[in-house]
């Protein structure tokens, strides 16, 4: 059986709302190292993960592997019932076909159970090497989400350009055409033991619009904003976002959450015809 | 003209 106890019920419903207009439904792998998943889009043009490590939860435990099918729908529904700072406690038996909840808020006045029924699903999962990108840049979740948003006003696409001087990210449209382009800095390094805010509003002052580049190879890629909006759906859970790219293979937007684990999304570029 | 890829052309399928 799998009982694992989480402290903070915000990270999994935080998790559910980033990845539920990505994907329908999708098997959540169950194993002693921890919760993980991977499914892509309808359109196989995008990849969602996240891996929560069984040492990240108050308690954990889970006897033998299990693969449970979850409607995202569900579940987000069920997780709205959790308040943010409620425990929640997750509970399946070998072979059970529901999946079962219990909230309990910090004071232990009130305890809530649900349960959701499971789906069986054929997953398809791809095997993703692990690689060396040529391009690594680290910027503030909030900064991210909001270039996205800004990009997303006037094109479809965004070029990310990365090179000695910086990173540039640039869209045209019909109505015009528009680029941001951040210096590297440093100084978002700083400030990882500062205010320890959630991505709104930034974190520390003057690291809120740094961006920190590491460059291998420069790197030109275009990619659909219509996803990366998606992704930023994962700010929230984090102060930073990592977006590792190298030319012609999909980029890897990775946010962590806490101590726990992270939410990792892999988008395909586009390429000329 | 610039085409959508998908992940398949990148990742093997299991």
């Amino acid at each position: 059986m799998l009982e694992a106890r989480l402290l903070q019920a915000s990270i999994l419903k935080g998790i559910v709302e980033s990845v539920k207009d990505l994907v329908r439904e999708a098997n959540f792998d169950c194993s002693d190292s921890g919760i993980s998943f991977q499914a892509m889009d309808e359109s196989n043009v995008a990849l969602s993960s996240f891996l929560l490590r069984a040492e990240g939860f108050e308690t954990y435990r889970c006897d033998r592997n299990l693969s449970l099918g979850v409607r995202f729908s569900s579940l987000s529904k069920i997780l709205k019932c959790a308040n943010n700072d409620d425990i929640v406690v997750i509970r399946a038996e070998d072979d059970a076909d529901v999946l079962n909840f219990v909230f309990e808020s910090p004071d232990e006045s009130k305890i809530s159970e649900y349960q959701i029924k499971l789906l069986d699903i054929d997953g398809e999962h791809l095997s993703i090497p692990e690689q060396e990108f040529d391009c690594v840049i680290k910027m503030s979740s909030s900064e991210f989400s909001k270039l996205c948003r800004d990009m997303t006003l006037l094109g479809q696409t965004v070029v990310i350009d990365a090179a000695k001087e910086g990173v540039k990210f640039s869209t045209y449209g019909d109505i015009g055409a528009g680029s941001v382009l951040y210096k590297h800095s440093s100084s978002i390094d700083d400030s990882s033991s500062g205010s320890g805010g959630k991505g709104r509003g930034g974190s520390g002052g003057m690291s809120a619009r740094g961006c920190s580049i590491e460059l291998r190879e420069p790197v030109s890629l275009e990619l659909s904003l219509k996803y990366l909006n998606n992704f930023t759906k994962a700010a929230p859970l984090s102060d930073y976002v990592v977006i590792s790219a190298s030319n012609e293979i999909p980029v890897m937007v990775q946010f962590d959450v806490g101590d726990i684990g992270y939410i990792r999304y892999y988008l395909a570029p586009q390429i000329k015809d | 003209a610039k085409k959508q890829t998908i992940l398949s052309t990148y990742f093997l399928k299991l």
